[in-house]
């Protein structure tokens, strides 16, 4: 499909300008609502050595790039129109606005969406799929592509799983049978719980590349 | 764009198949884990007056369909295998299997997307749009297109807004700014609290169209 075709070549640019920088970009894939731009909100607030950036990706208007400009970082918001999923041509936009030598992370969060992201690299070095256990523990095994090229799975909301009467080991089980390699946490974004787990996931994965 | 009109056209012909059955078609789409199977599994288990099936509508598997069987109601599963929305023709081929002459309703559960079904006509004679609490609220705001296209809207999980931090009234607000001819109920499917104005507009509906 030249779509991907076309799509691939330019994710490649994108990452071999960002390793040209030194910079480790991060995408953040997921369910609506899961709780991706809260998960960027607390990296930026507890990673305080490394100097982060943020890309927000929507269709339309940008109240996450809100959130992140809050924090201080420096955030790109971009907008799809109707496309259900970033890509590596828009990505490419927003890494020319960002000042790439002052930067060691680049978090790029995605359109919320567990179909459309799957096939649509966008030259990151890490995906992260973030689902939450409000959305039904059956979650993972509907969807299962985008799983497949995933490095990190976060299932959050676990603080409030018993009143949707979710498990999220189930969630976990499901994701490990799609991709035995994924690295899979259970977390309460809200309450901070195994939020640590997060954030030394986001430092391994800068210091491999170092 | 081509497959847009192709699929109006067929969107036409589903509509015409269940007028002459005198069958009404609802289509239930919304957010991913929103609520959607629940809502119609309480339909059909109250709405005792009329003879109920389900389309489940999934990327992969049949997990809703497995839900609307145990109902013992006439179902039939769609996968769409990549797409991230039904489409009339997945539907047509559901209308085929059907025993149209022996129903009143027929619920058409869209794959968990709230982007990609706007553009896409199913033939249904209205279009439900469920999104929860739990997705955040500002995910109306965010994905305006299929709002627009919507005869009601069902912000759903009310029962725990306060352990996510929503206001179901912004949601309504932001619904009815979006599209002031909206009709918009609050509930929670799980504590059937307000599932009384669910079940009152399925009624109206099928009444209206008689
Ligand atoms: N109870 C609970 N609520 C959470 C948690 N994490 C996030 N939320 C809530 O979930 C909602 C969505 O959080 P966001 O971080 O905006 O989610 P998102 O994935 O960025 O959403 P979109 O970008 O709109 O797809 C908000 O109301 C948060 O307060 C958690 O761990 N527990
Ligand atoms: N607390 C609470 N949980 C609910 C409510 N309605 C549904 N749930 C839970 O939300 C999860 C998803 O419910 P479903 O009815 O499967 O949602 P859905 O929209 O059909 O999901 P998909 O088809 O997978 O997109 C389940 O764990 C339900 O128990 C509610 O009113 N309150
Ligand atoms: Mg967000
Ligand atoms: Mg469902």
């Amino acid at each position: 499909e030249d779509l991907l075709a076309a799509n691939r070549e330019l994710a490649l640019l994108n990452r071999e300008l960002l390793d040209a920088n030194k910079v480790v970009a991060i995408e953040v894939s997921g369910a609506i609502g899961s709780g991706k731009t809260t998960l960027i909100e607390l990296a930026a607030q507890n990673l305080k050595e490394y100097r982060i950036a943020a890309v927000a990706g929507d269709v339309v208007a940008s109240l996450d790039a809100r959130r992140f400009d809050k924090l201080g970082i420096p955030t790109i918001a971009l907008n799809t129109g109707k496309e259900c999923h970033l890509d590596a041509h828009l990505v490419s936009h927003a890494l020319e606005k960002l000042p790439l030598d002052e930067l060691d992370i680049i978090f790029i969060e995605n359109v919320g969406n567990l179909i459309c992201p799957a096939d649509f690299d966008l030259g990151a070095h890490s995906r992260v799929v973030v689902v939450s256990v409000t959305e039904g523990d059956d979650i993972v095994a509907k969807h299962p592509a985008i799983f497949r090229r995933a490095n990190l799975v976060v299932i959050n909301k676990v603080d409030i799983a018993a009143y949707v009467e979710a498990d999220p080991h189930k969630m976990e089980e499901d994701a490990r049978k799609i991709n035995p390699s994924l690295e899979v946490i259970q977390v309460s974004a809200r309450k901070g719980y195994n939020i640590d787990r997060w954030l030394n996931f986001i430092a391994r994965t800068v210091q491999n590349k170092r």
